[in-house]
């Protein structure tokens, strides 16, 4: 597991 | 270690320039299975991801996961001045020097061969875990050719100036484009078209509930892509990012995910 989160995790961010 | 050889730099070469007018950095995540590279645009509105399979290489060794975060616009600009028709060697070694390098060798004879060393870099929030969200968690798709597409997307953006946004609505038998100017608004109706009379160049819509959304259009305009693929896939969902797809061979394929804006 080199992924740092996920694309959710991306977008709720914002 | 990391080594893949593609015979024609062209592809490679395109996608890096498409990218590198959008995003200063990239990140390239090798595994066995393929190559991957994300952008995203600090403002986390759009995340963008190449998927260069495995097999689309003519050869292609990865022994171990390899993370590369690198300067993508430095990238496209060195680019610039190598042949399409190159060999293009992507290489790193198992010391983790933090180099990668990347050889273009040109296919007569190999009488000149560039070696570009680019040093890692940190990118912070990147790689992301992007699953594969199956057709039906969407409420529309929308296929149609990248030629009728690119067009499109110029129209709205002349229509308005670089924070344009685009409201993509889906009905029944067609999608409509609006983009709203400081002089008005633009509206391009797009009508299903029947696979009889062009078949090569269908416009196709999937539809379970009618769909409105609203994109920035500076993210959506991607005509570079546009010129890779043949076809786009826009796939709309209140619920999850949007995704513009243009599948390049059956190996790769650019998608572009997008975060509908509100109204």
């Amino acid at each position: 597991g080199t992924k740092q989160g996920s694309i959710m995790s991306f977008f709720k961010k914002a | 270690m990391l080594e893949l050889r593609l015979v024609q730099a062209t592809l490679f070469k395109n996608v890096v320039e498409a990218l590198g007018d959008l995003f200063s950095t990239a990140h390239f995540n090798s595994s066995r299975t393929g190559l991957e590279l994300q952008a995203k645009d600090n403002s986390r509105v759009t995340l963008i991801m190449l998927l260069l399979r495995a097999e689309a290489f003519d050869h292609y060794l990865c022994d171990r996961g390899l993370s590369m975060g690198l300067n993508l616009a430095g990238m496209a600009k060195a680019f610039c001045c190598t042949n399409n028709d190159d060999i293009i060697t992507i290489k790193a070694e198992e010391d983790w020097s933090d180099t990668v390098t990347f050889t273009f060798e040109s296919p007569e004879d190999g009488d000149e061969i560039s070696y570009f060393h680019f040093d890692f870099m940190v990118i912070n929030g990147v790689p992301l875990e992007i699953p594969e969200y199956p057709e039906s968690e969407y409420q529309a798709i929308v296929r149609m050719p990248s030629a009728k597409f690119m067009p499109i997307c110029n129209k709205l953006s002349s229509f308005g100036d670089r924070d344009t946004v685009v409201i993509i609505s889906v009905d029944k038998e067609s999608v409509d484009f609006l983009s709203r100017g400081k002089t008005g608004t633009l509206t391009i109706f797009c009508r299903e078209t029947q696979t009889v009379d062009k078949p090569k160049e269908p416009t196709l819509i999937e539809m379970k509930e009618k769909v409105s959304l609203m994109f920035d259009l500076r993210y959506m305009n991607s005509s570079k892509a546009s010129t890779l693929s043949d076809q786009v896939t826009i796939s709309l969902s209140s619920k999850l990012p949007a995704v513009f797809e243009y599948k390049i061979t059956e190996m790769s394929c650019i998608r572009y995910y997008m975060l509908p804006r509100n109204e």
